[in-house]
């Protein structure tokens, strides 16, 4: 038997909404730890992986350890059907091939359920290496999100330089190009306006606009966003998810063949 | 493409 309620559905949403963009369909693996999905999206360029503790849930119960595999966009029909401040309880039987999704209202009075069909799917189970990074940065998600969407419109690609300094974002194409340069916060009343730079030594990637806007789809999960980058591998681009997990993208560089 | 050969060969197949 697998049960998990969390007391508002807004935050499932938000988690369904940062990663239908880049998955069709993505496998739930449930333990007695919590929720955990790793896929490629669709293009095999970038890999989105969640975390959701069990401790994070409101009540949380998995017998047997479980892969649901689901249509995301099914999952999102089905979550639409939700108030924000709904309770939702997902709910399955070991070996199912159904999840109910179960909506209560807060006062009690209004309960819906939704049966939605699991799939097979073909399951990649890839590694995450520990690595540490040249640069660390942490700054405002908002930011972040304002920042690719600002440069998409000059270019299809954003350079990340960082130095000990400060971080700047580039962009070049038909336009013109553009420069956006974000210095070391020195002191801040609210630590989620600061940011912060890590620097073992200073780095210069280059990376496609388009994926870094699809990862800002999780800006509502979280006030901070973390980058972490290091030359020729992956740059990891993390949002916490105060009190129950993280959703961590990773994204390729783009190398001069 | 070079970006899925950085990917495949950071995340080791398991």
């Amino acid at each position: 038997m697998f049960e998990a309620r969390l007391n508002a559905a807004t935050t499932l949403k938000k988690v369904l909404d940062a990663i239908k963009d880049l998955l069709n369909e993505a496998t739930f693996d449930c333990s007695d730890a919590g929720i955990q999905l790793q896929a490629m999206d669709n293009s095999h360029v970038s890999l989105v992986s969640l975390t959701l503790r069990s401790d994070g849930f409101d009540k949380f119960r998995c017998d047997r350890n479980l892969s649901m595999g689901m249509n995301l966009g099914s999952m999102s029909k089905i979550l639409k059907c939700a108030n924000n401040e709904d309770t939702v309880t997902m709910k399955a039987q070991d070996n199912a091939d159904t999840v109910t999704f179960m909506f209560e209202s807060q006062n009690h009075e209004k309960v819906s359920d939704y049966e939605m069909k699991l799939m097979n799917l073909d399951q990649e189970h890839l590694g995450i290496p520990e690595t540490d990074y040249s640069c660390v940065v942490r700054m405002p998600a908002m930011e972040f999100a304002r920042i690719c969407r600002d440069l998409s419109q000059f270019g299809e690609s954003v350079i990340i330089c960082c130095t000990k300094e400060g971080v700047k974002f580039s962009a070049s194409g038909d336009v013109g190009s553009a420069n956006i340069k974000l210095a070391q916060t020195s002191s801040v009343d609210k630590e989620e306006e600061a940011v912060t730079i890590e620097m073992q030594e200073p780095v210069s990637l280059t990376f496609a606009c388009r994926y870094l806007n699809a990862f800002t789809k999780a800006t509502p999960l979280s006030n901070q966003v973390q980058l972490s980058m290091s030359a020729d591998v992956p740059l990891v681009v993390e949002y916490r998810i105060p009190d129950l997990g993280h959703i961590r993208y990773y994204l390729a560089p783009k190398i001069e063949e | 493409q070079l970006e899925q050969l950085i990917m495949k060969n950071y995340f080791l197949h398991q």
